[in-house]
């Protein structure tokens, strides 16, 4: 238990007379799925009408499923509709002076949620919004990010996080984000299967000096953790209908890879991004292991191989590599098309002549900061030229650095080629970024994994079919299991380790969590309802992204509408509508993934899609004038029609 | 730990322990003609008991020499090495690991069966005693049928009975302990005082186990098995038994 730091009677009110009376942020993670609630309440302490925001940070990934605001007493409530037609109920009644949207934000992995009321003075204010996400195991660990931007000092501050993991939990770590400011304040209690974390700090602990008005709190309040992993190689957890199957073996020696990397060189590399690419690259050659083998290619309008094929990664080889790098001087165009199919011939010839071992692994990291410029310009072309060359075994990695690149193009080339991206900041934390990328997917671990359930007991079964298995990821596959027919559910996991197949079979109770989650009053007891759902969308934006004719894209957009619906939550294909109780008065909360080529949205996949620039006019951010007099009005209707289709 | 030979021919079961220092390794199979070779480590009790202290076997090792495939089974982890390279599968799970016609199937918190061309098999039990027991360990229990092809030239602490001695027991009498009889056994060209008594079969009934009879050889079985106990340590958990 912690100690509740009640208002301590300390003057948090600003020079524009706004009071923020409580800023309280609740997680709860139910197996791998976080559960977050931010509320904020606030009060226009002037005579005269201003300007109230709630704006908070969301992690990508994370599925917005509602939003309440209470004005004076008046609490406004939301719906989630599908797009169009919440665009035209929100075009027939605008609420005055109010505001919300969904916005994109260039920080990593984040977009923003946001809220805007003009109120006059003496109103009190409180916003709550819920969201959920999946939370990805990488580099083996879970990482919880909550934003925190109070935006001002607070009567109460509160950041409550509880982990409820059916698995058992290894360890539980708060880094420190916000800074040293805030070193020991924050408390771990962690029991077998649950933690709690809590992070309370008073007013003055909030101030950025002693006798500073600004408040301190501003960045993420992390959380990482691990399950417990000694044991099983998989957890198969059945609870009200739905199962989720999690797998995440150890102890496998690695399978030996077959790299290449392919880096451009055009002139826009040119200064810090190719400085840090050579950094980054130092130190990946120098991990690679003595069984795998590599090579090189960079490109600007010309390609050029380091080696003509692969070489064993042996310490002379990877010094060797490691001078060529060095030895770079970017200048010249891009020309992706040619680079892409050279490596790919590389890797095709050396399977071709039995050079490649069995059990290896095949695969292409791409870095490029830029759209192609030389050779095959259109995106579709080279999209379809590698997919028609590229065996189905190899994996296709792309690093998209800076915003001058097309990274949805990235990002498509990469998930239907086996692959993922990784969108990288071109600035000081590079090398790092690229590092980081690189020993997600340096450890194949297994290959040709093949997750089986009993026909007939299960349905609507998730992605089953795996080309690799990465050392500190974790396979997650869902689905709905007949519980009132059957008592327990059989799987049986197939792949290839390093020197073995494995078989490997799992058995458990259809009932067997009901007490532990039954039990706990935090636990969700919708999880695994929930986990499906969410790969199950993901899994459709993806495929509606690749979808060769508009047909198929227009069902797949239907199932992705339905399922939004029906789950209740923000895709792309819905929109949020935010109403009075009379129904007078209407906000409207829009994802901002419009953009025709966007992939993925809320996908579990690293990185995030470009800024754009269809943020609604209407939801673009206020500036932090002191007095805003004048009311906000909503969108004309003209502009809120202009997007969404096949 | 204890050893039960059965004797099929004979229809008689003959057991004997071995008594040694934990971390000792014993060759239980040496048949350089087949490429197979069984070892198992010792493990201590965590106290001793009448000044005592039992010994399990808590990893066993095979060396399938002709596939160059060893396997560990310990009471953490089954895993199966390929030169430098090595896959493991835990007591938690249930599952298989194939490998060049080797099958090493795993039964969750149970046993683990490993399985040469689908023919010769080799079952190892796992026992595991409640967590904090003040003296017990968790162990392993060894079984091979004695259908499995070995070589005539196989040795080993039970290796050396693939093919079967000549055993005679008579003059069985009351012994020291009562309901225990004492007999004399004919073996080897040894004559041994032997103890009626009864060990345990654990792969029927992994909690009770079965009742073997048995003709109990005393001193490490001397005289039963060729040469004394002490000869039959070996370096490595894949070593052959060198003779």
């Amino acid at each position: 238990s912690t100690p509740s730091n009640d208002d301590s009677g300390e003057s948090v009110t600003g020079e524009d007379n706004i009071i923020l009376h409580s800023y309280k942020v609740k997680s709860t993670i139910t197996s791998r799925l976080a559960n977050t609630m931010v509320q904020s309440r606030v009060e226009n302490g002037a005579r005269h009408p201003q300007n109230l925001v709630f704006d908070v940070q969301i992690p990508k990934g994370a599925f917005i499923h509602n939003f309440t605001m209470n004005v004076n007493g008046i609490t406004f409530t939301s719906s989630v509709k599908e797009k169009s037609s919440a665009r035209s109920q929100y075009a027939q009644a605008r609420a005055k002076g109010k505001a919300a949207g969904i916005l994109r934000s260039n920080d990593l992995d984040m977009e923003n949620f946001k809220a805007e009321l003009n109120v006059p003075g003496g109103t009190k204010v409180q916003f709550e919004i819920h969201y959920q996400q999946p939370i990805r195991r990488k580099l083996s660990t879970y990482e919880h990010v909550v934003p925190l931007q109070p935006g001002r000092l607070a009567k109460q501050l509160e950041v409550d996080i509880r982990i409820i993991e059916p698995q058992g939990i290894n360890f539980v770590h708060i880094p420190n984000a916000l800074g040293e400011h805030f070193a020991g304040i924050a408390t771990i209690s962690k029991g077998e299967k649950k933690a709690h974390i809590s992070f309370k700090p008073t007013v003055a602990q909030q101030r950025k000096c002693s006798n500073c008005s600004l408040t301190a709190v501003e960045g993420n309040f992390v959380v990482t953790y691990d399950v417990n992993r000694d044991r099983k190689a998989g957890e198969l957890e059945i609870f009200n209908g739905y199962f989720i199957h999690y797998f995440a073996p150890e102890n496998l020696d690695p399978l030996p890879k077959n790299i290449l990397f392919v880096i451009d060189v055009s002139g826009s590399m040119w200064g810090l991004k190719m400085r840090q690419t050579v950094e980054a690259m130092k130190t990946i050659l120098g991990d690679l292991r003595s069984d795998d083998k590599f090579s090189i290619l960079d490109f600007n309008h010309n390609v050029r191989c380091w080696r003509d094929s692969l070489v064993e990664a042996s310490r002379m080889q990877t010094d060797a590599a490691k001078k060529y790098i060095e030895g770079i001087h970017p200048n010249g165009g891009t020309n992706i098309n040619d680079a892409l199919l050279r490596a790919i011939f590389i890797l095709n010839e050396a399977n071709k002549f039995g050079m490649l071992d069995p059990n290896s692994v095949s695969m292409i990291v791409l870095v490029s900061d830029g759209d192609p410029t030389v050779g095959e310009l259109k995106l579709p072309t080279i999209q379809k030229n590698v997919k028609k060359h590229i065996q189905d075994d190899i994996s296709l990695f792309c690093l998209g650095i800076g915003f001058d690149v097309d990274y949805d193009f990235l990002k498509r080339l990469a998930h239907e080629n086996n692959g993922m991206a990784q969108r990288i900041f071109g600035n000081q934390e590079t090398s790092s970024q690229m590092k980081k990328f690189y020993n997600q997917v340096s450890t194949p671990l297994l290959k040709k994994l093949e997750f089986n359930y009993p026909q007939g007991l299960v349905s609507d079964v998730t992605h089953n079919t795996f080309q690799n298995y990465f050392g500190g990821s974790e396979i997650v596959v869902a689905g709905k299991v007949d519980t009132v027919n059957v008592q327990h559910l059989q799987s049986v996991i197939t792949a290839t380790a390093s020197n073995a197949q494995l078989v490997l079979e799992t058995l458990e109770d259809v009932e067997g969590l009901d007490e532990f989650l039954n039990n706990d009053i935090h636990a969700d007891p919708k999880f695994t309802e929930k986990l499906w759902a969410y790969i199950t969308i993901n899994q459709l934006m993806a495929e509606r992204n690749l979808a060769p004719t508009a047909a198929l894209k227009r069902n797949i957009t239907k199932s992705i509408l339905q399922m939004s619906l029906d789950h209740h939550i923000v895709t792309p294909y819905t929109a949020m509508l935010i109403e009075s109780p009379d129904g007078e008065e209407l906000m409207l909360a829009d994802s901002p993934q419009d953009r025709k080529r966007a992939c993925c949205p809320g996908v579990l996949t690293i990185g995030q899609p470009k800024p754009d620039n269809s943020i609604p006019s209407w939801a673009k951010t206020t500036p932090k004038t002191k007095d805003t007099l004048s009311l906000l009005m909503g969108p004309t209707a003209a502009a809120v029609h202009e997007v969404d289709n096949d | 730990p204890h050893f039960i030979i059965n004797l099929p021919r004979q229809q008689k079961n003959i057991c004997f322990n071995i008594d040694s220092e934990p971390g000792t390794i014993l060759n239980l199979i040496s048949d350089a003609a087949s490429g197979i070779v069984v070892n198992g480590q010792l493990v201590g009790a965590k106290k001793r008991v009448n000044n005592k202290l039992s010994t399990y076997f808590g990893k066993i090792g095979f060396y399938f020499e002709d596939r160059r495939l060893k396997v560990e089974v310990s009471t953490d982890a089954i895993t199966l090495k390929d030169g430098l390279s090595s896959t493991s599968l835990s007591w938690s799970d249930t599952g298989s690991l194939i490998r060049r016609r080797l099958r090493i199937s795993v039964a969750k918190e149970s046993n683990v069966t490993l399985t040469v061309d689908g023919d010769s098999s080799f079952m190892v039990l796992l026992h595991r005693v409640w967590k904090k027991h003040p003296a017990h360990v968790d162990f392993l229990g060894l079984y091979i049928p004695p259908t499995n092809n070995f070589s005539a030239a196989a040795h080993g602490l039970i290796g050396q009975f693939m093919r079967e001695p000549d055993v005679r027991v008579y003059n069985e009498r009351p012994g020291r302990v009562p309901g225990k009889s004492e007999a004399t056994m004919d073996v080897k060209g040894h004559k041994l005082t032997v103890t009626r008594g009864l060990q345990k079969d654990y792969r029927l009934d992994r909690v009770f186990g079965t009742n073997v009879q048995c003709w109990f050889v005393h001193n490490n079985g001397k005289g039963f098995l060729d040469g004394s106990y002490s000869d039959y340590f070996v370096p490595t958990l894949y070593s052959y038994l060198k003779r």
